[in-house]
């Protein structure tokens, strides 16, 4: 049974709607929140960045001398070939069961194809580049070359979305100005900041 | 009040919220597609541990260098890395202990970048998951650009409210209310027989239930 005036509908209509109004300026404020979370985040997230960079610099440095003592060290011509070759003779097999059983046991696939392609392996390689570390150095640079493309892909992502938000908080709805006696901002505390995740410097870089 | 927001009315969602609602799924997605991307994994570097199974097996899989890390369990292979020739060649020896001091270092630090990469990471998706929250918080409010087409000042729109027995086990009374929110279609909330309409709440549990059926719309 309908249970209401038209006057009563009306009414009811008004309380919902201020109801609907709370939780809009609710969700505005909320947005507030969220931007003021995102900015810290961000200046944490620069401060590391710098961070980054002096560490980059340092393990960059080390892995240019490392690489030149290898350089160095390669161009001794015939060090303990022999005594190294015969030992190498005898590590290969040793090194090949070793490993297929961490692998059988660990990796669990393809076997075959793996023991097929490291005995290959292990006849082309040197037991110079062995006694050198040369792996652990291949390791290094692999790892290097890994980090510098998650750190690429990781920053153009990131230079994407700073993008976009850049431009959202630009937006009118965020940047009117509180003297303005015509408009009200719930945002009145953010005042216009045209690169709020990039710095200057990045702009013009 | 957000009605104070524009002088010349009420407020006109198509010029407040327009750009909201894609730039920040944009933003987002922009942030998301890479790091809920299963390929993203950050490098391991346990080298020195030698405990980090599924980078080995990659290595091996890879390239069989991997299989070199177990050079430490053949005595053979641990003979050739003991081998001096610095009978041969004396610099050659001290040329050796520099490549391996700064083998070390580079190890330490480039686990040590290792670590640093990953606290960015987890900035990134802290920034990530604040993205996600504001589109969540904010979304259903941003819609309302391209979902209110008229000028009606008002939100919520009571068209018919009815009492009539419930379906349940046990019948009570209960109200059914259907509203209109914004452009929406026609809501329906049932309330039950405790919260009468002349109750100051009524309104409130109404319009918070249909704005709750709303959003829920929405995200769908």
């Amino acid at each position: 049974d309908q249970v209401v005036s038209d006057n009563e509908l009306q009414e009811m209509s008004t309380q919902g709607s201020k109801y609907i109004n709370k939780e809009i300026q609710n969700a505005v404020k909320g947005v507030k929140e969220i931007k003021t979370l995102i900015e810290k985040t961000n200046e944490e997230r620069k401060i590391l960045l710098n961070t980054l960079e002096e560490a980059k610099r340092k393990k960059e440095d080390a892995l240019n001398e490392t690489k030149d003592s290898e350089m160095k060290l390669k161009a001794f011509p015939g060090v303990c070939n022999e005594t190294m070759t015969a030992l190498w003779e005898e590590c290969k097999p040793c090194l090949k069961q070793t490993c297929m059983k961490f692998y059988a046991r660990v990796c669990r696939s393809g076997s075959g194809l793996v023991g097929r392609q490291l005995e290959e392996f292990l006849n082309q390689s040197s037991p110079f580049y062995f006694w050198m570390n040369g792996d652990r150095i291949d390791s290094l640079l692999e790892d290097d070359r890994q980090q510098t493309h998650i750190m690429d892909v990781m920053q153009d992502r990131f230079d994407r979305a700073s993008g976009i938000m850049d431009e959202l908080f630009q937006d009118r709805f965020f940047t009117h100005e509180p003297q303005d006696t015509y408009f009200y901002s719930p945002f009145s505390s953010f005042h216009r900041r045209p690169h709020f995740l990039y710095p200057k410097s990045r702009i013009a870089r | 009040s957000i009605m104070h927001f524009s002088p010349f009315g009420p407020p006109n969602f198509q010029d407040m919220f327009q750009p909201f609602f894609d730039m920040i799924h944009q933003a987002q997605q922009a942030m998301d597609v890479h790091f809920h991307s299963p390929a993203f994994q950050p490098p391991s570097m346990d080298i020195t541990e030698g405990n980090d199974d599924r980078s080995v097996c990659r290595e091996i899989r890879h390239n069989s260098t991997g299989c070199l890390r177990m050079k430490d369990q053949c005595d053979k292979c641990r003979e050739i890395l003991s081998v001096d020739c610095s009978a041969n060649n004396p610099s050659q020896a001290q040329l050796r202990q520099e490549l391996n001091d700064s083998l070390q270092i580079a190890e330490k630090l480039t686990q040590k970048y290792n670590e640093l990469l990953q606290s960015y990471q987890w900035k990134m998706l802290n920034t990530s998951s604040l993205l996600e929250q504001l589109n969540e918080q904010f979304s259903w409010v941003s819609q309302l650009a391209n979902l209110t087409q008229n000028e009606d000042q008002y939100y919520l729109r009571v068209s018919t409210v009815t009492s009539q027995t419930s379906d349940s086990d046990v019948p009570s009374r209960v109200t059914e209310v259907t509203v209109k929110l914004f452009d929406s279609d026609p809501i329906t909330v049932v309330i039950p027989e405790d919260v009468s309409k002349d109750n100051p709440k009524f309104m409130e549990t109404v319009a918070e239930k249909a704005l709750k059926e709303y959003r829920k719309k929405n995200r769908e």
